[in-house]
C-alpha cells in the first residue's frame, strides 16, 4: 500500500535520525534488521545520548525538539569519539 | 566542557597557521581578519600565541573545501555540517576544513565565519564538544550569538585552561630572558663568513640583527652580542622577517613580513597590529618589502623593494610623490637586492648577502665595503 502521509513523514524522520546518529554518534545501522524500528534499543540509546549531550529533554523519542536540532547547522566533528 | 579522548594538546605555546584555500564568498582580507579575530579569542585566555605562515608546513592548515575532500569526513552541501577540525598533533592534526557549500559571511545574514572559526580552533587546540548550550564549543551553530562583543563562556575558558593554563603574567612584567640562547646546531652562526641577515634595526641605542627565528642584540658598551629567539621577547612576531626600522621619535620599531607590519615598543607588540603594508601607501603590486631604514635627522623613511625604493615622510605620515626611484640612481654602489639596512654614526649600512656597504648619504657614495657580520665581533 502506498505509505500514508504520516507514515511517509515518519519514515523521512527516521532517515534523518539514522543519518544524524550515524554521523555524530557512531550509530552502526543494524543491517540485520529487516524492519527499521524506531524503538529498537540501539536507536533509543543513541537518541538519549544525543539529547543528553545537546541539553534536550532525554525522552529516547524522535520528538519535535530533537528533530529540529537534527536539522540545524552544526560542527562536523562527531559528538561521540570516532 | 570536554577534551578529546587521550587529551591531545600542543606541547608548545607558539603555534603557526596558514590559510591554504579561500572561499569566494568573502574578500580575502575579510577571511584573514575573521581568522585573526578567532585566534585572539583563545590567545586572550591562554599563554598561546599564533603567527601566520605564507609557505611551508604550519601547525594549523586552514582550507575551504566541498563534499569529498581527501579525509574521511566528506561535507554534505549547504546546511548540516558547516566545518570540522582535527585535534592537536602532526600532519593533518590541528587542521581546519570549512564547507564551502555554506554561505560564509562577516555578519549573521549567512554563516558567520568568525564564530565557526573560533569553534573549530577550539578543536585544533584540543577541546571537544560541550553540553553547555551557552558554550562556543557546543556543537550546534547558534546564529543568534551576540557577536559584539563576543565573549567565551566560562565553560570554554575552563576547558582551554585545563589544557594550557591561564595567560602569561601581566604584560607589565617584561619578558626578560635570563640568558642568551647558546647557538645550537641548525641555528645561524654569527661568524659564518657567508652569513646574511633578514632584517636589522636599531632599538634604543642598540642594534638588532634578525636571522630566521633568532636575533643578535648588540650594544655599544659590550663587545659580545647576545643571541636570542625572537619569540623570547615578542612571542607573537613571526620568524624570517623581511625588514625592520626604528622610528626614534615615537620609540617604536616597525617589523615587516609579507604584506603585514607590526609595531613594537620595548617588549610590547602594539595593539591593532599586524596591519597591511598598503596602509602606508604602497601600490597593490608591492607584496613585500626587502629592507627599511628611517633617517632620524631628516624624519624620512626609506623602503627598499628589489631594484627600487620609496620614501615616506614621518611628519605627514605619508608616502612621498615621485617614488619609487631606482636604488642605483640615488645610492650608487649599493648592490640590490637589499636584505637589510640601518643607520649609525651618520652612515647608512646596507646589507646584501654576505656583503655590507657603508654609505655616506651626504657624499652620496659607498665609503667602505665590509663583511655582513663585522658588527658581531668575529
Amino acid at each position: 500500500y502506498p505509505l500514508s502521509g504520516a507514515a511517509k513523514e515518519e519514515d523521512s524522520n527516521m532517515d534523518l535520525a539514522q543519518q544524524y546518529l550515524g554521523k555524530y554518534y557512531n550509530l552502526k545501522t543494524d543491517t540485520k534488521q529487516f524492519v527499521r524500528r524506531k524503538d529498537s534499543n540501539l536507536i533509543v540509546k543513541n537518541i538519549q545520548g544525543m539529547q543528553k549531550l545537546l541539553g534536550l529533554e532525554v525522552t529516547g523519542k524522535l520528538d519535535s525538539d530533537t528533530l529540529e536540532v537534527m536539522r540545524q547547522p552544526r560542527c562536523g566533528v562527531p559528538d561521540v569519539g570516532h | 566542557f570536554n577534551t578529546f579522548p587521550g587529551m591531545p594538546k600542543w606541547r608548545k605555546t607558539h603555534l603557526t597557521y596558514r590559510i591554504m584555500k579561500y572561499t569566494t564568498d568573502l574578500p580575502r582580507n575579510a577571511v584573514d581578519s575573521a581568522i585573526e579575530k578567532a585566534l585572539k579569542v583563545w590567545e586572550e585566555v591562554t599563554p598561546l600565541t599564533f603567527s601566520r605562515l605564507y609557505e611551508g608546513e604550519a601547525d594549523i592548515l586552514i582550507s575551504f573545501v566541498v563534499k569529498e575532500h581527501g579525509d574521511f569526513y566528506s561535507f554534505d552541501g549547504p546546511g548540516y555540517s558547516l566545518a570540522h577540525a582535527y585535534p592537536p598533533g602532526p600532519g593533518f592534526y590541528g587542521d581546519i576544513h570549512f564547507d564551502d557549500d555554506e554561505n560564509w559571511t562577516e555578519d549573521t545574514s549567512g554563516t558567520n565565519l568568525f564564530l565557526v572559526a573560533a569553534h573549530e580552533l577550539g578543536h585544533s587546540l584540543g577541546l571537544f564538544h560541550s553540553a553547555n548550550p551557552e558554550a562556543l564549543m557546543h556543537p550546534v551553530y547558534n546564529s543568534f550569538t551576540d557577536l559584539r562583543p563576543f565573549r567565551l563562556s566560562q565553560d570554554d575558558v575552563n576547558g582551554i585552561q585545563s589544557l594550557y593554563g591561564p595567560p602569561r603574567a601581566s604584560p607589565e612584567e617584561p619578558l626578560v630572558p635570563t640568558k642568551s640562547v647558546p647557538s645550537a646546531p641548525g641555528t645561524p652562526a654569527k661568524c659564518d663568513t657567508a652569513l646574511s641577515f633578514d632584517a636589522i634595526s636599531t632599538l634604543r641605542g642598540e642594534y638588532l640583527f634578525f636571522k630566521d627565528g633568532y636575533f643578535w642584540r648588540k650594544s655599544n658598551w659590550n663587545l659580545e652580542p647576545e643571541f636570542h629567539l625572537i619569540s623570547t621577547f615578542w612571542p607573537s612576531l613571526p620568524s624570517y622577517l623581511d625588514a625592520a626600522y626604528e622610528d626614534n621619535s615615537r620609540d617604536i620599531v616597525f617589523v615587516f613580513k609579507g604584506n603585514e607590519l607590526w609595531a613594537i615598543r620595548g617588549n610590547e607588540v602594539q595593539a591593532g597590529y599586524p596591519r597591511g603594508i598598503h596602509t602606508l601607501g604602497f601600490p597593490p603590486a608591492v607584496k613585500k618589502i626587502d629592507a627599511a631604514v628611517s633617517d632620524k635627522e631628516k624624519k624620512k623613511t626609506y623602503f627598499f623593494v628589489e631594484q627600487k625604493y620609496w620614501r615616506f615622510d614621518e611628519n605627514s605620515r605619508s608616502m612621498e610623490q615621485g617614488f619609487p626611484r631606482l636604488i642605483a640612481d640615488d645610492f650608487p654602489g649599493v648592490k640590490p637586492k637589499v636584505d637589510a639596512v640601518f643607520q649609525a654614526f651618520g652612515f647608512f649600512y646596507f646589507f646584501s648577502g654576505s656583503s655590507q656597504f657603508e654609505f655616506d648619504p651626504n657624499a652620496k657614495m659607498v665609503t667602505r665595503i665590509l663583511k655582513s657580520n663585522s658588527w658581531l665581533h668575529c
